[in-house]
């Protein structure tokens, strides 16, 4: 799975 | 951001605060799983912990800070200021049925082992099945009021606009967050027969749903 650099969601 | 993220988000907004708003005007969380509410509220702080050392954007954590507020205000008003009005009896959900279930996938399933990043895994897992008690809830007196209908109407429509968000992601900047993705289909697909019956009976100006 790629993996998000950060979590921009919310 | 997009569209559908943004909608997603509104609808999350809006549901939130249709139940807020319910059990403030009504002073009565009749009906209300106050377990569901729990959840989301460690949903919440367990996803936010980076509050004050990510900056993504204004928008970003101003959201952050409403949805954290407004949720503990939500668990405030049903064991605290309306405790008298909250029947224990019927929010019966076994928590420890969800709670063990995430918190070992978590440790499993996660882009880092750090304790963040199985922070935020285990607030996707969680975010899932935390409507489950109040569903449960629902099944089990086999009737909801229309307000609380429209509260689960915006809370599945939400994590579905999501889904859309997650799609447009894809094929625009090959973003794709795949703990995301499944948890969100999962989540999705628990609302799917509410969705139906909201459709066919709440919209239908039925008032109240009563199930089959």
């Amino acid at each position: 799975s790629m993996e998000p650099l950060r979590h921009d969601e919310l | 951001m997009n569209i559908f993220r943004l909608a997603g988000d509104v609808c999350h907004l809006v549901a939130i605060i249709i139940l807020l708003l319910k059990i403030w005007r009504s002073r009565s969380c009749a009906g209300i799983s106050g377990k569901s509410q729990v959840l989301f509220a460690i949903v919440f702080t367990t996803r936010y912990l980076d509050l004050f050392t990510v900056f993504i954007s204004p928008y970003n954590t101003i959201m952050k800070v409403v949805f954290l507020a407004l949720s503990y205000a939500t668990v405030y008003l049903i064991y605290m200021r309306f405790r008298n009005t909250f029947n224990s009896e019927n929010d019966s959900f076994r928590l420890e049925f969800l709670l063990v279930p995430v918190i070992g996938l978590s440790f499993l399933e996660n882009y880092a082992f750090t304790p963040l990043e199985i922070l935020w895994t285990f607030s996707i897992f969680l975010e899932s099945v935390a409507i489950m008690p109040q569903l449960f809830m629902i099944t089990k007196t086999g009737e909801a009021e229309s307000i609380t209908t429209h509260y689960l109407f915006f809370l599945g429509l939400y994590r579905a606009l999501y889904i859309a968000n997650w799609v447009w992601r894809y094929h625009t900047e090959g973003f794709f967050d795949q703990i995301a993705v499944v948890s969100g289909v999962v989540q999705t697909i628990f609302y799917i027969d509410f969705f139906y019956l909201y459709v066919t009976k709440v919209l239908r100006g039925r008032g109240k749903m009563t199930l089959p």
